[in-house]
């Protein structure tokens, strides 16, 4: 893995988008947590599914726009159904 | 606009709502119109009304909480989760909740309990949040609603209407909207036209599962008349108007088509890995997309139709078969025009052409009856 970062301590960007992720978008507790940012890693698809959801270019990355808009204030329903 | 899972509503039109308690930032009486403000809006598109009690047990109970408030859905300060709600049904379900570490106010200079309130009372009716940026159901709050102009988007309109209906029309009151009626833009089909044909016809786990436009009918063996949901509230990333559909029972898997992707659901979760391209499946590139399929429990074969061919994949070998494709007066003959969709059911092959569906002996290879394609809705 990429050592910056990832072992000196998550990125507190990663920490809040992963929390907001499981909040509203059912990120499973037994995905792996860790943000490798590779198309197949569980978190790239959530964010790439919250994206779609909430009308944002889906990069898949936790570009700025999308930080901006997981920091808004919201409904506190998930906008995924379980 | 999305409804929850499983479509949940109130049974009845005459709600009522309880106020439980008050927040600080705002003097009672602004509490208590901003609440019923929200409660209009919906009103005012639906039969339904809210009569307020002030103790016991209301339909849908109204409180201001912080943190911890005894649901499992701590609050959060300041900020991010505004308030949240309960889908209709009995005991805390229809509840909403405000979370007052927020400051609650009248205007735009807070959080505006109006705005919030009505979305909230939406998800109490049984809406669920939409995509459209323009949507009160949108899950983001909007500080720069226009306040005085609010009004319900067309897409919040459409989703309360298909589970409620428009209001009663009426001439002393015309509530009814003067603009077409949003059911004509998201207008649910009906059962029973008689020219009602299908995008996709599939069982599940014992159902069978009737697909048109947005909206699915799911035929339970066990109750006669047929529920009609949307799509979306079981598979929110499957898109409308579908092409195909067929369930693999060995994988308690359903397959979905539309153009030249496929999905794979088990339950209501995607499949890791899909959509996939159907020419993963053995198609030629000129095969842009399919009209049906099914597949066949006793042969392990899966039949794939396209205009008038079709294809045979064995699912046991996981790929398409040689010799093919054939067409499909030759080996079903009697089954005349495009297949819409095809189900397997009581060892006959039905396969829906339009209003038409021709029930096929696959023994006897004849077309045994035909019936309207609708008849399994028991019009």
């Amino acid at each position: 893995y990429p050592l910056n970062g990832a072992a000196k301590g998550e990125d507190p960007n990663v920490d809040f988008a992963q929390q907001y992720l499981k909040n509203y978008y059912n990120l499973g507790k037994d995905e792996k947590q860790v943000y490798r940012r590779k198309d197949n890693d569980p978190v790239v698809k959530k964010i790439q599914e919250m994206q779609k959801f909430l009308g944002l270019e889906v990069t898949g990355k936790l570009d700025s726009n999308t930080l901006e808009v997981i920091r808004k204030s919201r409904c506190g329903l998930p906008d995924v159904g379980q | 606009f999305n409804t929850f899972p499983g479509t949940p509503k109130w049974r009845k039109n005459d709600l009522t709502y309880r106020i439980v308690n008050y927040t600080q930032d705002l003097p009672r009486d602004a509490v208590d119109s901003s609440i019923k403000k929200a409660l209009k809006i919906w009103e005012e598109v639906t039969p339904l009304t809210f009569s307020r009690i002030y103790e016991g047990e209301a339909d849908i109970m109204i409180s201001f909480a912080v943190r911890e408030h005894g649901d499992f859905y701590p609050f959060d300060g300041p900020g991010m989760s505004l308030a949240h709600a309960y889908p209709p049904g009995p005991g805390f379900y229809g509840d909403v909740h405000f979370d007052d570490d927020e400051k609650w106010t009248e205007d735009a200079s807070g959080t505006n309990l109006f705005l919030v309130a009505a979305h909230e009372l939406g998800h109490s009716l049984g809406l669920f949040h939409s995509t459209d940026p323009k949507a009160l159901m949108y899950p983001l709050y909007n500080s720069f609603t226009d306040l005085a102009r609010f009004r319900l988007s067309q897409d919040d309109v459409n989703g309360i209407q298909f589970l409620y209906g428009p209001p009663p029309a009426s001439p002393a009151d015309p509530k009814v909207p003067t603009e077409a009626s949003p059911l004509e833009s998201g207008t649910p089909p009906a059962s029973c036209d008689p020219a009602l044909s299908f995008d996709a016809v599939s069982t599940l786990r014992g159902e069978i599962l009737f697909f048109k436009g947005r909206y699915l009918w799911r035929k339970l063996q066990w109750k006669s008349k047929p529920e009609l949901h949307l799509i979306s509230a079981f598979w929110p990333f499957l898109p409308s108007d579908l092409d195909a559909a067929y369930e693999v029972k060995s994988m308690d898997t359903v397959f979905i088509f539309k153009g030249n992707q496929f999905w794979a659901v088990r339950g209501n979760d995607l499949q890791a890995g899909y959509p996939r391209s159907i020419h993963t499946l053995g198609f030629p590139p000129t095969i842009k997309k399919i009209d049906a399929a099914v597949s066949d429990k006793e042969n392990k074969k899966t039949y794939f139709f396209v205009g008038d061919k079709y294809w045979r994949f064995d699912e046991k070998r996981l790929s398409m078969e040689q010799g093919f494709p054939r067409f499909i007066a030759d080996d079903f003959p009697g089954v005349d025009g495009k297949v819409d969709a095809v189900l397997q059911m009581f060892g006959f092959f039905y396969f829906f052409s339009g209003s038409a569906q021709f029930e096929f002996d696959p023994n006897a290879r004849m077309v045994t009856h035909i019936f309207k394609s609708n008849s399994w809705l028991l019009c």
